[in-house]
């Protein structure tokens, strides 16, 4: 099974297999490529020695062997330091969070627990906005309640007016000297008559 | 394959950062 | 470091390729030319492995400087280093997107959780005040009906 080691891909921003692929590939290709140096140099050398038996296709043979051979090596080697550097280089060991992870780390929340917390923000915000509601009707009510206040206390200050009218002209108790005033004014209405009458 | 796992890797690595901006923007504008 | 140990695990391999690659096996391969021509197959053989050797190790530092890879080895060192004491394996992407996103934001649900209680405690707290004042205003109110209602009642 490949393990695609997607959380060093995620450190790296590469697989650690791609760069060893890129590593591979350059090394073979430089392998192949000295080689056919190595051959075509020999094939010039050949061309300047003056009736030399060796053919071409001999050196050409020798040439594959030995890169046959340095193949079989290379790939040996090649797979024992790729091994190396997967294992101890390209690695995130088992017990390491990368930094951005770092949060879950400190916050293992499951989708349940999120649900949860989500559920009681939402409650939150509806009892706030019930709060809010709530104090919008007291705040209009105290508001209400000043204007009323003002009316009450201003009917209130109209009769202090009356019992001030009344205390101004000496009139301690008004309803004393109201039925006192009464009986005069019945006395008066009386002594009216009379003078009509005598005056008849 | 490999570009799969690069590129996965690479949104687990850049997305939570940008919900974080979104979301941290919503609770923003939701507390103003 | 990961840096000092990449450099070493290829200089290694370089070494083992070419010590593989020996001047006996390339003269015994080029045999019938190496008894024509012994130095020139030895100067042939030297500047094949210096080639050789020299553009490998190019390759790499091509590379490194590629995948910024000293950088990386560096910080992923210091990484390592700061998780010496976890002991246990760490948490590992899940595979649910919205579950390990979901991680990332509790933080700020955290926050904005304590932000509403926050206020919600001070909007009850300020509607407990005014509700006290509600009251002791509507008892205000009744007390100066109550007053309005004895003066009307004496004049009445």
């Amino acid at each position: 099974s490949v393990n695609p080691m997607v959380y060093e891909a995620q450190f790296f921003g590469f697989t650690p297999q791609t760069c060893m692929l890129r590593v591979y590939i350059a090394f073979q290709d430089y392998l192949f490529e000295t080689m056919q140096v190595v051959d075509s140099v020999i094939l010039k050398k050949l061309d300047a020695i003056p009736n030399c038996k060796i053919s071409p296709s001999e050196i050409r043979k020798s040439t594959e062997k030995f890169l046959l051979f340095m193949k079989e090596h290379f790939e040996k080697l090649f797979g024992k330091m790729e091994e190396v550097l997967l294992q101890l280089v390209l690695n995130i060991p088992k017990n390491v969070l990368l930094p951005e992870d770092k949060v879950q780390e400190q916050y293992p929340y499951s989708k349940e627990q999120l649900q949860a917390l989500q559920e009681e923000i939402q409650q939150l915000q509806q009892q706030y906005r019930a709060e809010a509601a709530a104090g919008q009707a007291l705040r209009a009510e105290l508001e209400e309640q000043k204007a009323v206040q003002a009316e009450l206390e201003k009917i209130l200050q109209w009769f202090d007016g009356l019992d001030n009218i009344c205390r101004e002209h000496g009139i301690s108790n008004f309803k004393e000297s109201f039925a006192f005033l009464t009986q005069n004014s019945k006395k008066l209405q009386e002594l009216l008559k009379d003078v009509e009458v005598k005056s008849k | 394959f490999d570009e799969l796992i690069v590129e996965t890797a690479t949104k687990r690595k850049q997305w939570p950062k940008k919900i974080l901006r979104h979301a941290v923007q919503t609770y923003k504008a939701e507390q103003e | 470091g990961r840096a000092q140990l990449f450099d070493t695990v290829v200089d290694t391999f370089l070494q083992k390729l070419v010590a593989a690659g020996s001047y006996q096996r390339f003269a015994s391969c080029y045999r019938r030319f190496y008894k024509l021509q012994p130095e020139l197959t030895r100067g042939i053989y030297e500047q094949f492995i210096s080639q050789l050797q020299a553009s490998i190790k190019e390759e790499i530092q091509e590379i490194k400087q590629e995948g910024n890879l000293e950088m990386l080895f560096n910080s992923l060192d210091k990484i390592v280093e700061e998780a010496k004491t976890q002991e246990e394996p760490a948490w590992r992407p899940s595979g649910v997107p919205e579950e390990d996103a979901g991680s990332a934001l509790a933080p700020y649900l955290l926050k904005h959780r304590a932000y509403l209680q926050r206020i919600l405690r001070e909007k009850q707290e300020e509607n407990r005040q005014a509700a006290e004042a509600v009251l002791a205003g509507r008892g205000r109110i009744t007390e100066l009906q109550q007053l309005i209602a004895a003066h009307q009642q004496a004049w009445q």
